[in-house]
């Protein structure tokens, strides 16, 4: 699978930007938090496309949010 | 509101609810 870049996503209608996104994020989070891969990968979402791009660049600040997520949701 | 559906939960190949929002 080729990476998700930043014109790609460009050409893509906003709804649909969102969702490509999700569709890379989610296999990636679901290896780390099976049980909460769902709600992790959603409140990722909400943040900005082009800091998400870069956390599917990055393992390390990709899984810094995870656990970020995760302390915001087992507080909530 | 609520905050029990927060937050919108994503699962591949189902429109994420998200969306609505933005």
């Amino acid at each position: 699978q080729e990476p998700l870049t930043a014109s790609m996503l460009a050409a893509a209608p906003l709804h649909e930007q969102k969702q490509m996104i999700g569709e890379r994020l989610y296999p990636l989070i679901h290896d780390v938090h099976t049980q909460l891969a769902g709600k992790i990968t959603g409140m990722l979402l909400e943040i900005d496309n082009s800091e998400l791009l870069l956390m599917l660049e990055s393992p390390e600040s990709l899984h810094a949010k995870i656990e970020e997520a995760v302390a915001v949701l087992q507080a909530h | 509101g609520s905050s029990i559906n927060w937050p919108p939960e994503f699962h591949p190949g189902v429109p994420w609810k998200g969306l609505q929002n933005i």
